[in-house]
Protein backbone atom coordinates (compact mmCIF):
# COMPACT_ATOMS: atom_id res chain seq x y z
CA UNK A 1 0.00 0.00 0.00
CA UNK A 2 0.94 3.83 -0.02
CA UNK A 3 2.07 5.31 3.07
CA UNK A 4 -1.22 5.81 5.09
CA UNK A 5 -3.07 3.30 3.16
CA UNK A 6 -4.49 5.75 1.54
CA UNK A 7 -7.95 4.40 -0.15
CA UNK A 8 -11.16 5.68 -1.28
CA UNK A 9 -13.61 6.96 1.40
CA UNK A 10 -16.68 4.67 0.10
CA UNK A 11 -17.02 2.39 -2.19
CA UNK A 12 -18.96 4.07 -5.00
CA UNK A 13 -15.65 5.16 -7.04
CA UNK A 14 -16.57 7.13 -10.46
CA UNK A 15 -14.76 7.26 -13.48
CA UNK A 16 -14.41 8.92 -17.29
CA UNK A 17 -12.25 8.42 -20.33
CA UNK A 18 -11.12 11.71 -21.18
CA UNK A 19 -9.62 10.96 -24.79
CA UNK A 20 -8.41 7.83 -26.86
CA UNK A 21 -5.71 6.54 -28.27
CA UNK A 22 -5.44 6.19 -32.05
CA UNK A 23 -3.77 2.64 -31.75
CA UNK A 24 -7.29 1.11 -30.65
CA UNK A 25 -10.39 1.19 -31.55
CA UNK A 26 -12.67 3.53 -29.03
CA UNK A 27 -14.77 0.38 -28.54
CA UNK A 28 -11.80 -1.59 -27.19
CA UNK A 29 -10.19 0.61 -25.17
CA UNK A 30 -14.16 1.05 -23.36
CA UNK A 31 -13.86 -2.62 -23.06
CA UNK A 32 -10.35 -2.60 -21.76
CA UNK A 33 -10.86 0.00 -18.98
CA UNK A 34 -14.13 -1.65 -18.04
CA UNK A 35 -12.20 -4.87 -17.84
CA UNK A 36 -10.19 -4.00 -15.93
CA UNK A 37 -12.18 -1.80 -13.29
CA UNK A 38 -14.34 -5.41 -13.59
CA UNK A 39 -11.12 -7.66 -12.54
CA UNK A 40 -10.66 -5.44 -9.15
CA UNK A 41 -14.87 -5.28 -8.70
CA UNK A 42 -14.73 -9.05 -8.81
CA UNK A 43 -12.79 -9.31 -5.42
CA UNK A 44 -13.83 -6.36 -3.66
CA UNK A 45 -16.99 -4.50 -2.64
CA UNK A 46 -16.26 -1.70 -5.24
CA UNK A 47 -18.53 -0.27 -7.95
CA UNK A 48 -17.49 1.88 -10.51
CA UNK A 49 -20.08 4.20 -12.70
CA UNK A 50 -18.39 5.58 -15.94
CA UNK A 51 -19.18 9.59 -16.20
CA UNK A 52 -18.90 10.95 -19.68
CA UNK A 53 -18.98 15.00 -18.10
CA UNK A 54 -17.31 16.81 -15.26
CA UNK A 55 -15.07 15.54 -12.98
CA UNK A 56 -14.67 11.66 -11.94
CA UNK A 57 -12.58 10.16 -9.20
CA UNK A 58 -10.37 8.81 -11.72
CA UNK A 59 -9.64 10.60 -14.84
CA UNK A 60 -8.16 8.37 -17.39
CA UNK A 61 -6.20 9.97 -20.22
CA UNK A 62 -3.37 9.28 -22.61
CA UNK A 63 -0.76 12.12 -23.16
CA UNK A 64 3.16 12.04 -24.31
CA UNK A 65 6.56 13.45 -22.62
CA UNK A 66 5.09 16.31 -20.50
CA UNK A 67 1.32 15.84 -20.16
CA UNK A 68 0.02 18.06 -17.03
CA UNK A 69 1.43 16.79 -14.33
CA UNK A 70 5.19 17.73 -14.10
CA UNK A 71 5.56 14.34 -14.27
CA UNK A 72 6.82 13.31 -18.00
CA UNK A 73 6.38 10.10 -20.09
CA UNK A 74 9.90 9.28 -21.40
CA UNK A 75 8.72 8.48 -25.76
CA UNK A 76 8.43 4.61 -26.56
CA UNK A 77 8.92 1.80 -24.00
CA UNK A 78 10.68 2.91 -20.14
CA UNK A 79 7.47 4.12 -18.38
CA UNK A 80 4.41 2.62 -20.01
CA UNK A 81 1.82 4.55 -17.83
CA UNK A 82 1.67 6.08 -14.06
CA UNK A 83 -1.32 6.55 -11.77
CA UNK A 84 -2.30 8.41 -8.39
CA UNK A 85 -3.27 7.22 -5.37
CA UNK A 86 -6.65 7.81 -4.05
CA UNK A 87 -7.41 10.82 -3.08
CA UNK A 88 -8.56 14.61 -3.94
CA UNK A 89 -8.17 16.51 -7.19
CA UNK A 90 -5.27 14.07 -9.52
CA UNK A 91 -5.71 11.44 -6.91
CA UNK A 92 -6.81 8.55 -8.67
CA UNK A 93 -5.82 9.76 -12.10
CA UNK A 94 -4.53 7.43 -14.93
CA UNK A 95 -1.99 8.29 -17.73
CA UNK A 96 -1.05 6.06 -20.25
CA UNK A 97 2.01 7.12 -22.23
CA UNK A 98 0.40 7.69 -26.23
CA UNK A 99 4.25 6.93 -27.54
CA UNK A 100 3.54 2.88 -27.18
CA UNK A 101 1.68 0.82 -29.43
CA UNK A 102 -1.61 -0.02 -26.86
CA UNK A 103 -2.66 -3.63 -28.13
CA UNK A 104 -5.12 -6.13 -26.92
CA UNK A 105 -3.14 -8.74 -27.68
CA UNK A 106 0.28 -9.54 -26.54
CA UNK A 107 2.08 -8.28 -29.82
CA UNK A 108 2.98 -4.80 -27.95
CA UNK A 109 1.71 -3.12 -24.70
CA UNK A 110 -1.66 -4.92 -23.63
CA UNK A 111 -3.76 -2.27 -22.72
CA UNK A 112 -5.87 -4.45 -20.39
CA UNK A 113 -2.87 -5.58 -18.17
CA UNK A 114 -1.40 -2.29 -17.81
CA UNK A 115 -5.03 -0.74 -17.13
CA UNK A 116 -5.54 -3.09 -14.70
CA UNK A 117 -2.45 -2.40 -12.82
CA UNK A 118 -2.01 1.25 -13.07
CA UNK A 119 -5.92 1.40 -11.96
CA UNK A 120 -4.81 -1.19 -8.85
CA UNK A 121 -2.76 2.09 -8.31
CA UNK A 122 -5.95 4.18 -8.60
CA UNK A 123 -7.25 2.11 -5.94
CA UNK A 124 -4.31 2.57 -2.98
CA UNK A 125 -2.21 -0.19 -4.16
CA UNK A 126 1.89 0.05 -4.26
CA UNK A 127 3.90 -1.99 -6.28
CA UNK A 128 4.77 -5.96 -5.34
CA UNK A 129 7.89 -7.37 -5.08
CA UNK A 130 6.07 -10.45 -5.93
CA UNK A 131 7.21 -11.06 -9.72
CA UNK A 132 4.12 -12.74 -10.34
CA UNK A 133 1.63 -10.27 -8.94
CA UNK A 134 0.19 -7.58 -11.43
CA UNK A 135 1.56 -5.11 -9.21
CA UNK A 136 4.89 -5.76 -9.68
CA UNK A 137 6.41 -3.05 -11.61
CA UNK A 138 7.90 -4.37 -14.86
CA UNK A 139 5.50 -5.46 -17.40
CA UNK A 140 4.59 -8.92 -18.30
CA UNK A 141 1.89 -10.05 -20.58
CA UNK A 142 -0.22 -13.02 -18.88
CA UNK A 143 -3.08 -14.38 -20.32
CA UNK A 144 -6.05 -15.37 -18.60
CA UNK A 145 -6.99 -13.47 -14.64
CA UNK A 146 -4.51 -11.85 -13.88
CA UNK A 147 -4.72 -11.25 -10.14
CA UNK A 148 -2.43 -13.21 -7.87
CA UNK A 149 -3.26 -13.95 -4.24
CA UNK A 150 -0.71 -11.03 -3.20
CA UNK A 151 -2.87 -8.66 -5.78
CA UNK A 152 -5.59 -9.60 -3.96
CA UNK A 153 -4.91 -9.84 -0.47
CA UNK A 154 -3.67 -6.15 -0.82
CA UNK A 155 -6.91 -5.08 -2.05
CA UNK A 156 -9.07 -6.89 -0.17
CA UNK A 157 -6.67 -5.60 3.09
CA UNK A 158 -8.29 -1.85 1.79
CA UNK A 159 -11.93 -2.79 1.14
CA UNK A 160 -12.50 -6.41 2.13
CA UNK A 161 -13.75 -9.15 -0.29
CA UNK A 162 -16.82 -9.12 -2.59
CA UNK A 163 -19.93 -9.26 -0.57
CA UNK A 164 -21.59 -11.20 -2.65
CA UNK A 165 -18.68 -13.86 -1.88
CA UNK A 166 -18.00 -13.24 -5.12
CA UNK A 167 -14.86 -16.29 -5.57
CA UNK A 168 -12.58 -15.61 -7.59
CA UNK A 169 -13.27 -17.36 -10.97
CA UNK A 170 -10.54 -20.13 -11.42
CA UNK A 171 -8.67 -20.22 -15.09
CA UNK A 172 -12.38 -20.63 -17.07
CA UNK A 173 -11.96 -23.90 -18.91
CA UNK A 174 -12.98 -22.06 -22.17
CA UNK A 175 -14.93 -23.84 -25.26
CA UNK A 176 -12.79 -24.68 -27.78
CA UNK A 177 -13.55 -23.13 -31.13
CA UNK A 178 -12.81 -25.98 -33.44
CA UNK A 179 -14.20 -28.69 -31.27
CA UNK A 180 -16.10 -30.13 -34.19
CA UNK A 181 -19.12 -30.99 -32.22
CA UNK A 182 -19.10 -27.12 -31.10
CA UNK A 183 -22.63 -25.57 -31.12
CA UNK A 184 -23.35 -22.01 -30.21
CA UNK A 185 -25.88 -20.65 -27.53
CA UNK A 186 -26.82 -17.45 -29.60
CA UNK A 187 -25.70 -14.99 -32.40
CA UNK A 188 -25.71 -11.51 -33.16
CA UNK A 189 -24.02 -8.69 -35.08
CA UNK A 190 -22.78 -5.58 -32.86
CA UNK A 191 -21.96 -2.85 -34.97
CA UNK A 192 -20.63 -4.51 -37.70
CA UNK A 193 -19.28 -7.61 -36.04
CA UNK A 194 -20.22 -11.00 -35.43
CA UNK A 195 -20.71 -11.58 -31.42
CA UNK A 196 -21.26 -15.72 -30.50
CA UNK A 197 -22.06 -16.78 -27.13
CA UNK A 198 -21.25 -20.14 -25.89
CA UNK A 199 -21.41 -21.17 -22.42
CA UNK A 200 -19.92 -18.06 -19.60
CA UNK A 201 -17.87 -16.71 -22.87
CA UNK A 202 -18.41 -14.88 -26.13
CA UNK A 203 -16.19 -14.38 -29.54
CA UNK A 204 -15.78 -11.40 -31.60
CA UNK A 205 -15.64 -11.65 -35.15
CA UNK A 206 -14.70 -8.96 -37.04
CA UNK A 207 -13.28 -8.96 -40.94
CA UNK A 208 -10.16 -7.18 -40.00
CA UNK A 209 -9.58 -9.67 -36.95
CA UNK A 210 -7.80 -12.80 -38.22
CA UNK A 211 -8.66 -14.10 -35.16
CA UNK A 212 -11.71 -14.58 -33.08
CA UNK A 213 -11.25 -12.74 -29.90
CA UNK A 214 -12.70 -14.77 -26.46
CA UNK A 215 -14.03 -13.38 -23.82
CA UNK A 216 -15.85 -13.88 -20.60
CA UNK A 217 -19.59 -12.20 -20.97
CA UNK A 218 -19.23 -10.87 -17.57
CA UNK A 219 -15.54 -9.23 -18.44
CA UNK A 220 -17.49 -6.66 -20.75
CA UNK A 221 -21.58 -6.82 -19.55
CA UNK A 222 -21.14 -7.93 -15.61
CA UNK A 223 -24.79 -7.23 -15.86
CA UNK A 224 -25.76 -10.27 -17.96
CA UNK A 225 -26.20 -13.70 -16.78
CA UNK A 226 -23.45 -15.74 -17.73
CA UNK A 227 -25.49 -18.04 -20.05
CA UNK A 228 -27.15 -16.45 -23.16
CA UNK A 229 -29.82 -18.03 -25.15
CA UNK A 230 -30.39 -15.37 -27.95
CA UNK A 231 -29.80 -12.25 -28.72
CA UNK A 232 -29.97 -9.88 -32.09
CA UNK A 233 -29.23 -6.59 -32.59
CA UNK A 234 -31.75 -3.84 -33.76
CA UNK A 235 -29.42 -1.24 -35.73
CA UNK A 236 -32.10 1.84 -35.75
CA UNK A 237 -32.03 2.09 -31.69
CA UNK A 238 -27.94 0.72 -32.04
CA UNK A 239 -29.47 -2.09 -29.77
CA UNK A 240 -28.90 -5.40 -29.48
CA UNK A 241 -31.21 -7.53 -27.13
CA UNK A 242 -29.98 -10.34 -25.29
CA UNK A 243 -32.47 -13.21 -24.03
CA UNK A 244 -32.03 -15.43 -20.84
CA UNK A 245 -34.91 -17.57 -19.63
CA UNK A 246 -37.62 -15.17 -19.12
CA UNK A 247 -36.07 -11.68 -18.84
CA UNK A 248 -34.31 -9.76 -21.53
CA UNK A 249 -31.30 -6.99 -21.61
CA UNK A 250 -31.04 -4.12 -24.22
CA UNK A 251 -27.35 -3.18 -24.56
CA UNK A 252 -26.35 0.03 -26.26
CA UNK A 253 -22.40 -0.84 -26.79
CA UNK A 254 -21.10 -1.92 -23.83
CA UNK A 255 -23.65 0.09 -21.58
CA UNK A 256 -27.29 -1.73 -20.46
CA UNK A 257 -30.05 0.41 -21.52
CA UNK A 258 -32.56 1.87 -18.55
CA UNK A 259 -35.36 0.17 -17.38
CA UNK A 260 -33.66 -3.15 -18.37
CA UNK A 261 -33.84 -6.09 -17.67
CA UNK A 262 -37.65 -7.17 -18.88
CA UNK A 263 -39.85 -10.21 -18.99
CA UNK A 264 -39.68 -11.42 -22.49
CA UNK A 265 -43.63 -11.62 -22.04
CA UNK A 266 -43.53 -7.74 -22.68
CA UNK A 267 -43.09 -8.40 -26.50
CA UNK A 268 -46.63 -10.26 -26.55
CA UNK A 269 -45.43 -13.66 -26.04
CA UNK A 270 -47.93 -16.29 -23.85
CA UNK A 271 -46.72 -16.91 -20.53
CA UNK A 272 -45.89 -20.55 -21.37
CA UNK A 273 -42.86 -19.30 -23.14
CA UNK A 274 -40.13 -19.91 -20.89
CA UNK A 275 -37.10 -19.52 -23.18
CA UNK A 276 -36.11 -17.89 -26.12
CA UNK A 277 -34.10 -20.61 -28.23
CA UNK A 278 -32.79 -17.77 -31.02
CA UNK A 279 -33.53 -14.16 -32.21
CA UNK A 280 -32.82 -12.59 -35.61
CA UNK A 281 -34.09 -9.01 -36.91
CA UNK A 282 -34.48 -8.58 -40.56
CA UNK A 283 -33.74 -5.56 -41.69
CA UNK A 284 -35.31 -5.44 -45.00
CA UNK A 285 -38.88 -6.19 -42.84
CA UNK A 286 -38.46 -4.84 -39.90
CA UNK A 287 -39.18 -7.98 -38.33
CA UNK A 288 -38.00 -10.02 -35.43
CA UNK A 289 -38.16 -13.46 -35.29
CA UNK A 290 -38.11 -15.50 -32.16
CA UNK A 291 -37.94 -18.87 -32.28
CA UNK A 292 -38.76 -21.38 -29.37
CA UNK A 293 -39.13 -24.64 -29.47
CA UNK A 294 -40.48 -25.99 -33.06
CA UNK A 295 -42.07 -23.01 -33.36
CA UNK A 296 -41.24 -19.26 -34.46
CA UNK A 297 -43.25 -15.83 -33.59
CA UNK A 298 -42.46 -12.42 -35.84
CA UNK A 299 -42.40 -9.00 -33.67
CA UNK A 300 -42.80 -5.87 -35.51
CA UNK A 301 -40.29 -3.49 -34.05
CA UNK A 302 -41.71 -0.45 -35.24
CA UNK A 303 -45.31 -0.83 -34.06
CA UNK A 304 -43.92 -2.88 -30.59
CA UNK A 305 -46.33 -5.52 -31.30
CA UNK A 306 -46.07 -9.19 -32.47
CA UNK A 307 -47.42 -9.96 -35.47
CA UNK A 308 -51.20 -11.91 -35.85
CA UNK A 309 -50.66 -15.40 -36.94
CA UNK A 310 -48.04 -16.77 -35.07
CA UNK A 311 -46.47 -18.81 -33.71
CA UNK A 312 -45.85 -20.53 -36.71
CA UNK A 313 -44.32 -23.91 -37.92
CA UNK A 314 -40.56 -23.51 -38.57
CA UNK A 315 -40.23 -26.39 -40.52
CA UNK A 316 -43.22 -25.71 -42.47
CA UNK A 317 -41.85 -22.29 -43.05
CA UNK A 318 -37.90 -22.82 -43.44
CA UNK A 319 -38.04 -26.14 -45.30
CA UNK A 320 -35.14 -27.81 -44.82
CA UNK A 321 -34.05 -26.90 -41.85
CA UNK A 322 -34.83 -29.14 -39.42
CA UNK A 323 -37.36 -27.81 -36.83
CA UNK A 324 -35.10 -26.26 -33.83
CA UNK A 325 -33.07 -23.63 -33.80
CA UNK A 326 -30.04 -22.81 -31.21
CA UNK A 327 -29.00 -19.37 -32.84
CA UNK A 328 -29.74 -17.25 -35.76
CA UNK A 329 -28.25 -14.49 -37.66
CA UNK A 330 -29.17 -12.37 -40.77
CA UNK A 331 -26.78 -10.62 -43.18
CA UNK A 332 -26.95 -10.00 -46.86
CA UNK A 333 -29.73 -11.54 -47.23
CA UNK A 334 -29.17 -14.45 -46.10
CA UNK A 335 -30.20 -16.01 -42.66
CA UNK A 336 -27.68 -18.12 -40.99
CA UNK A 337 -30.03 -20.97 -38.26
CA UNK A 338 -27.40 -22.43 -36.54
CA UNK A 339 -28.19 -25.69 -34.94
CA UNK A 340 -25.73 -28.29 -32.59
CA UNK A 341 -23.05 -28.38 -34.84
CA UNK A 342 -24.52 -27.61 -37.95
CA UNK A 343 -25.13 -24.36 -39.77
CA UNK A 344 -28.03 -23.64 -42.57
CA UNK A 345 -27.51 -20.87 -44.86
CA UNK A 346 -31.06 -19.97 -46.01
CA UNK A 347 -31.79 -17.62 -48.87
CA UNK A 348 -34.59 -15.23 -47.75
CA UNK A 349 -35.28 -13.97 -51.25
CA UNK A 350 -35.64 -17.64 -52.69
CA UNK A 351 -37.01 -19.32 -49.38
CA UNK A 352 -34.68 -22.08 -49.19
CA UNK A 353 -31.76 -23.68 -47.75
CA UNK A 354 -28.77 -23.18 -49.93
CA UNK A 355 -25.45 -24.44 -48.27
CA UNK A 356 -24.77 -26.58 -45.07
CA UNK A 357 -21.28 -26.25 -42.94
CA UNK A 358 -20.14 -26.76 -39.78
CA UNK A 359 -21.62 -24.77 -37.02
CA UNK A 360 -17.47 -23.31 -36.31
CA UNK A 361 -16.96 -22.57 -39.68
CA UNK A 362 -17.43 -18.97 -38.91
CA UNK A 363 -14.70 -19.11 -36.65
CA UNK A 364 -12.47 -20.15 -39.03
CA UNK A 365 -11.79 -23.54 -38.19
CA UNK B 1 38.56 10.62 -13.54
CA UNK B 2 35.92 10.57 -16.87
CA UNK B 3 33.75 7.78 -16.88
CA UNK B 4 34.60 5.68 -20.58
CA UNK B 5 31.39 6.73 -22.35
CA UNK B 6 29.48 3.39 -22.07
CA UNK B 7 29.89 3.44 -18.12
CA UNK B 8 28.88 7.69 -18.28
CA UNK B 9 25.52 6.65 -20.46
CA UNK B 10 24.96 3.22 -17.55
CA UNK B 11 25.49 5.92 -15.08
CA UNK B 12 22.76 8.29 -16.03
CA UNK B 13 20.72 5.69 -16.85
CA UNK B 14 21.24 4.30 -13.20
CA UNK B 15 20.86 7.95 -11.87
CA UNK B 16 17.96 8.84 -13.78
CA UNK B 17 16.39 5.49 -12.98
CA UNK B 18 16.93 5.85 -8.85
CA UNK B 19 15.65 9.26 -8.95
CA UNK B 20 12.17 8.62 -10.26
CA UNK B 21 11.59 5.05 -8.50
CA UNK B 22 13.89 5.29 -5.22
CA UNK B 23 14.04 8.95 -3.94
CA UNK B 24 17.52 9.73 -4.93
CA UNK B 25 17.87 13.29 -3.98
CA UNK B 26 18.62 15.01 -7.06
CA UNK B 27 20.88 18.35 -7.45
CA UNK B 28 24.56 18.72 -6.31
CA UNK B 29 25.81 17.33 -3.06
CA UNK B 30 29.30 16.44 -1.97
CA UNK B 31 31.15 13.89 -3.35
CA UNK B 32 31.24 11.57 -0.73
CA UNK B 33 27.36 12.01 0.46
CA UNK B 34 26.57 11.29 -3.19
CA UNK B 35 28.21 8.02 -3.88
CA UNK B 36 27.24 6.85 -0.79
CA UNK B 37 23.32 7.66 -1.54
CA UNK B 38 23.91 6.37 -5.47
CA UNK B 39 24.80 2.83 -3.59
CA UNK B 40 22.23 3.19 -1.04
CA UNK B 41 19.99 3.42 -3.54
CA UNK B 42 21.15 0.90 -5.71
CA UNK B 43 21.24 -1.79 -2.74
CA UNK B 44 17.39 -0.75 -2.23
CA UNK B 45 16.45 -1.53 -5.97
CA UNK B 46 18.49 -4.76 -5.76
CA UNK B 47 16.62 -5.69 -2.66
CA UNK B 48 13.36 -4.76 -4.48
CA UNK B 49 13.57 -7.58 -7.40
CA UNK B 50 15.22 -9.63 -5.22
CA UNK B 51 18.61 -9.23 -6.94
CA UNK B 52 22.06 -9.64 -5.23
CA UNK B 53 23.10 -6.71 -2.90
CA UNK B 54 26.23 -5.25 -3.86
CA UNK B 55 25.28 -1.68 -4.22
CA UNK B 56 27.00 -2.10 -7.26
CA UNK B 57 25.80 -1.37 -11.12
CA UNK B 58 26.29 -4.25 -12.53
CA UNK B 59 24.80 -5.76 -15.62
CA UNK B 60 21.64 -7.46 -13.76
CA UNK B 61 20.53 -4.30 -12.48
CA UNK B 62 21.35 -2.23 -15.16
CA UNK B 63 19.06 -4.85 -17.48
CA UNK B 64 16.37 -4.36 -15.13
CA UNK B 65 16.41 -1.08 -15.48
CA UNK B 66 16.00 -1.18 -18.84
CA UNK B 67 12.68 -3.11 -18.77
CA UNK B 68 9.54 -1.33 -19.73
CA UNK B 69 7.51 -0.84 -16.42
CA UNK B 70 5.26 1.81 -14.94
CA UNK B 71 6.08 5.08 -13.79
CA UNK B 72 5.58 4.69 -10.37
CA UNK B 73 7.92 4.33 -7.85
CA UNK B 74 8.78 1.28 -6.20
CA UNK B 75 8.80 3.63 -2.62
CA UNK B 76 7.59 6.14 -0.85
CA UNK B 77 4.44 8.42 -1.09
CA UNK B 78 3.56 9.40 -4.59
CA UNK B 79 2.35 12.75 -5.21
Amino acid sequence: HFPRHLKWPNNNVTFRIENYTPDLQKSDVDRAIRKALNIWSDVTPLIFKKLHVGNADIMISFGSKEHGDFNPFDGPDGLLAHAYPPGQGIGGDTHFDEDEQWTKDSSAYNLFIVATHELGHALGLSHSTDPGALMYPVYSYTPGFPLSEDDIKGIQALYGPNPNSKKVKPKPDAPNKCDPMLSFDAVTELRGETIIFKDRFYWRLHSQMPEPEQTLIKSTWPSLPNKVDAAYEYPEKDQVIIFSGIRMWALNGYNLVDGYPKYIHKLGLPKKVREIDAAVHIRDTGKTLLFTDEKYWSYDEAAGTMDSGYPRSIEVDFPGMGDEVDAAAYRYGFLNFFHEHIQYEYSYTSRKVIRIMRTNSILNC
Amino acid sequence: LPLPSGDQDSWLLAEKYLRRFYDLPAGLQGRQRSAGAFEDKISEMQSFFKLKVTGNLDDNTLELMKQARCGVPDVGEYN
